[in-house]
């Protein structure tokens, strides 16, 4: 199974993450 | 005669062996390569033929997956469940010092088990971040997206609109209601006027979907606050809804009335990837505050999703079944969308009831009262009735929206 997310946001938004990286419920994905 | 017969024995195990490690050391090789593709790697994607794709469609996938479910609802003997789900985790990689349920027993079966919830507080949610993750599992991919196509695999495109459905943004508007703070810093009392409208004071039930709409705070019965209390589940709009909680209430306005200067061309549209394993924890909670004002149900195929086959079939989110969330965040236009696999066919969404998924030909028919034809339809409803306010359903970072099920 799989969560597509896609949203709008300012230019200056940063994922934090790394493809292939293993994430948890509520672990920072990006930031402003 | 002795020797001769150990020679012969050695010769008659050892060519088979060589042959056994030599594939397995290809094979796993082979596997490495394709899920660093799948990933993202620096190898161009090498999708499968036309052919592979046709044969891999007429394989009755959705009806594999429903009896997937019903073989996984069957009622386990006590004995077998313990061990069971214990091999099952050893298998998978569960942490079981994270489930919620610490006796394994009280499981019934592994759909119950793969549906399982965690101990408070063994996720903690980073409330700095702007977008927080909203499963366990593996981020395969994401960045942002140009002339509406969204990269599936490098050098592997698809439409925005296809997997959303057409123009997403339209289905969001903004929000342009005329609105005063008492308090912000206040915590809210749900039975205290909360904000004024248009000249008319508002109670959080008013706002989050109280039975009367508005209330006079010198006039009015109290009745909408009474009914609130006592009904968990109400029709409001086109769908059945849970009622919103007034903590996320709370949280998704004060976050969403913030004012948001950053002018349209400075603003882009991303996207990120999730990919849940078998053995994750398989519900999903809000990445952060926002409202889900559409729900797009698409029933579509339920091809695998795993990186192998994300690598190798094209458009593979616009042809699965898919259950589009599109609402707005403080930043514009935010939409979630979970996609069912061949094992996880059903998707539940919590604050929705009347969501179903992975259905029958007999079941669509009787629930969307139209012949079914076997071709891939969208669902649309909303859930503008959900908060009058905020014109949708609030859903605070971290909180719970629903999961997927075992078939």
């Amino acid at each position: 199974s799989t969560v597509v997310l896609v949203f709008e946001a300012p230019k200056s938004f940063k994922f934090v993450v790394e493809a292939g990286e293993s994430v948890k419920v509520g672990q920072a994905m990006g930031v402003l | 005669a002795a020797r001769a017969g150990q020679a012969k024995f050695m010769r008659w195990w050892a060519v088979p062996a060589v042959i056994v490690l030599v594939s397995a050391l290809f094979v796993g090789k082979k596997r490495k390569k394709e899920t660093r593709e799948g990933e993202g790697g620096d190898q161009p994607a090498r999708l499968a033929k036309p052919w592979q794709v046709a044969a891999y469609s007429t394989l009755p996938l959705k009806a594999m997956s429903r009896l997937w479910g019903k073989f996984n609802d069957i009622t386990l003997p006590m004995w077998m469940r313990e061990p069971g789900f214990k091999l099952y985790s050893y298998v998978f990689g569960v942490n079981l010092d994270e489930v919620a349920e610490n006796d394994l027993r009280k499981y019934a079966n592994l759909g119950e088990f793969f549906y399982r919830e965690l101990k408070p507080g063994v996720r903690p949610i980073d409330e700095k971040a702007a977008l927080v993750s909203p499963a366990d599992g593996k981020v395969l991919h994401f960045g942002v997206i140009h002339d509406g196509q969204v990269e599936q695999v490098k050098g592997v495109t698809y439409s925005l609109d296809a997997l959303l459905g057409q123009n997403p943004n339209a289905s969001a508007p903004a929000h342009k209601v005329d609105f005063e703070y008492h308090d912000e810093d206040e915590v809210m009392d749900r039975h205290r006027d909360f904000a004024i409208v248009n000249g008319i004071p508002y109670t959080v039930d008013s706002l989050i979907g109280g039975t009367d709409g508005h209330r006079n705070n010198e006039h009015g019965n109290g009745e909408s606050q009474r009914h609130a209390d006592a009904v968990d589940h109400e029709d409001r709009g086109d769908v059945a809804i849970r009622r919103t909680s007034t903590t996320a209430f709370n949280k998704v306005s004060k976050e969403l009335l913030k004012p948001d200067t950053t002018p349209e061309s400075e603003k882009e549209l991303f996207f990120a990837v999730i990919y849940l394993a078998p053995g994750d924890y398989h519900r999903f909670h809000s990445p952060t505050h926002w409202v889900s004002q559409v729900r797009r149900h698409f029933s579509g195929e339920l091809y695998s999703v795993s990186p192998y086959f994300q690598s190798r079939l094209a458009n593979l989110f616009c042809l699965n079944e898919r259950v589009a969330l599109l609402g707005r965040w403080r930043y514009g236009f935010f939409s979630m969308t979970p996609v069912g696999a061949t094992n996880v066919g059903s998707i539940r969404i919590h604050f929705d009831k009347d969501l179903r998924t992975n259905t029958t030909r007999k079941y669509a028919e009787q629930h969307n009262g139209e012949e079914w034809d076997g071709k891939s339809r969208c669902y649309e409803a909303t859930y503008a009735g959900a908060s009058r306010l905020l014109g949708g359903y609030p859903l605070a970072k971290g909180e719970q929206m629903g999961g997927f099920n075992l078939g």
